[in-house]
């Protein structure tokens, strides 16, 4: 199973569509500070069914769509696309590429779709879970699960071994 | 959950004793859970011993001592349970020179079954890259995805 | 305690507001006490909009933009009282080439009035160095001073 | 007021005989990860009076002598010597040059010297306090303090303006 293309548009600072193919073995993300790197990260998490806003560094849902800059006004809605490939069958559907689509508009009101139909958010979450490999296809490292190792919190580095069993 | 938690703790030991042998060339480190007590509600202390040093727990290592074991040990939980994908927002970055090269051998091995995405400015972390996306804002507060290279042969710098 | 703590707090500031122009190269940024609550226990507000930005609360922020206004906010504090001597350990570890630009410009400014030690892994902050050292451990767990090279003109490069 | 120069001898790491001259403007101290940067700038913290063991990352102060590696054995003694020029007079002392020292015995036994001469641990601090620069001549900016700026817990935030103030 691969992530073989990821589409986002009007997510945080992604307000225009933008494409990216990924293929197998490493793809490197590159930038300056600021440039919206991390934002690719939680494009992905979010079309996975990440429901909690903080985790994704907002306040509420809304925040994750484009809100504008001075020169452009913010947009309506906020949409991101994954396919995946699944040779392997590891996707528990019928199909040789699985396409899943999250939207939300600023009414708060959001979509799921699955190759293009609408399902609920349970769907794609059942999904991902029935690949096996854990509540996500996907792992997720960044600074602040380093930090939860290393932490003098005792608590904050149990709940990471909590996470993984 | 009692069972669980040992059952994962001990996968969980053994790849992150493979792990750190690799990560660190030698030396060893392992992870403990206090006796006498609950496991569920146990500190898990963590030691390692880099080449030539002392075994000492976590908390006297260097800054990137740390760093390096804590990423071997998120690999230890991931290889339990391995994803098809995995994503790495700029963890590399406390890394000298050397562990950004024993960093990046562990995850081009690890490549071979496991889809990365990899975010970083260390331009040896690029070097193993098979594709490389450059990300701008070169209109203030507007992402867009700018360069597109393919062939880890070092040729990727970043595209600023 | 509340007059000593609310003249600090403007002196803070007022230094804040100039340190980040320079660190930025324009766009805003402010600290702000909570109102209506006494001084002593009140958050703290840190928000800043990069040049062509929205103002955010710095939680907002990326990680290296977050990492540069932090920094700017500690000189700010330093420049209430400043010392003769200061010292940085790694500090710049999140930034890009450009805000390594930046932050060197400003320590090389500053260290007219004030002694400065970085310790560092970064080339570019390397160059702005008078003198610099280096220290290895040929021998395991024994911290030896190698190197010692003046002139920062670009030449010094990690002694490894 | 400069420091001019910095011994370190059984301090962490540093267990031969170290001498580091600085000069006025900026001095860059490099190596890999676990050579002994960091446990420089403790080495000047710790010749500055600091107390908290938990700062300079030991449990005890005993933790700061060098234990010994594969090859050598443990040291009985550290030692620290920082050597200011006093050309302004900061420092409240009738010398052009000071010279402070601060060693530390396995058996907890410490001592204190200024120009050579021994006094108290309060008379060292004392004279730093003296330079007007507040409790510490010398600032350190580490990525924890960074931290503590950044963090979501709201106290740690409101601790470093309190000891700013
Ligand atoms: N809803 C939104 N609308 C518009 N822009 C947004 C929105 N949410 C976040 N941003 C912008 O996205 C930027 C953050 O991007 P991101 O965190 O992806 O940076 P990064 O490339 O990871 O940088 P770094 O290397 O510093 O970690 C911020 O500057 C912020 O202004
Ligand atoms: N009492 C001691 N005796 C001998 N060695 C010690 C002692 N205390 C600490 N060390 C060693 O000092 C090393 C840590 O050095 P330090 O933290 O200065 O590294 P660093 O150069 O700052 O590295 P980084 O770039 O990763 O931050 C550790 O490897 C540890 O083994
Ligand atoms: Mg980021
Ligand atoms: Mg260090």
């Amino acid at each position: 199973m691969e992530l073989k293309r990821l589409v986002i548009s009007g997510f945080k600072s992604f307000v225009d569509r933008t494409e990216l193919s990924l293929g197998t073995g490493v793809t490197a993300l590159v930038g300056p500070n600021g440039c919206g790197k991390t934002n690719v990260a939680e494009a992905i998490r979010w079309a996975l069914g990440e429901q909690n806003a903080r985790i994704l560094r907002g306040e509420r849902m809304e925040d994750l769509i484009f809100n504008g800059t001075r020169e452009r006004p913010p947009v309506g809605m906020a949409e991101v696309t994954l396919t995946f490939t699944n040779e392997q069958g590891l996707l528990p559907i019928d199909f040789e590429e699985v396409e899943i689509s999250r939207r939300l508009y600023r009414s708060g009101e959001s979509e799921y779709l699955i190759n293009r139909s609408p399902c609920r958010l349970r769907d794609v979450t059942d999904l991902i879970v029935g690949t096996g490999a854990g509540p996500h296809a996907y792992a997720i490292f960044e600074q602040r699960m380093v930090e939860a190792l290393l932490s003098s919190d005792p608590a904050q580095r149990r709940a990471m071994f909590e996470q993984a069993a | 959950a009692r069972t669980q938690f040992l059952e994962t703790f001990d996968a969980v030991q053994q790849n992150f004793r493979s792990i750190f042998e690799r990560l660190f060339e030698g030396g060893y480190a392992d992870i403990r859970i206090e006796e006498g007590v609950d496991p569920l509600e146990a500190h898990i202390e963590i030691v390692a011993r880099p080449r030539g040093k002392r075994l000492s727990r976590i908390e006297l290592l260097s800054g990137g001592e740390r760093a390096l074991v804590a990423i071997g040990l998120l690999f230890a939980f991931y290889l339990v349970k391995p994803s098809p994908f995995c994503l790495l927002d700029e963890i590399d970055a406390p890394l000298d020179d050397m562990n950004i090269g024993r960093f990046t051998a562990l995850v081009k091995e690890l490549s071979e079954r496991t889809q990365f995405a990899i975010i970083t400015h260390n331009k040896r972390t690029m070097e193993i890259a098979d594709c490389l996306y450059g990300i701008t804002m070169q209109e203030p507060g507007v992402s867009k995805v700018v360069s597109v290279r393919f062939g880890g042969d070092g040729n990727g710098g970043e595209p600023e």
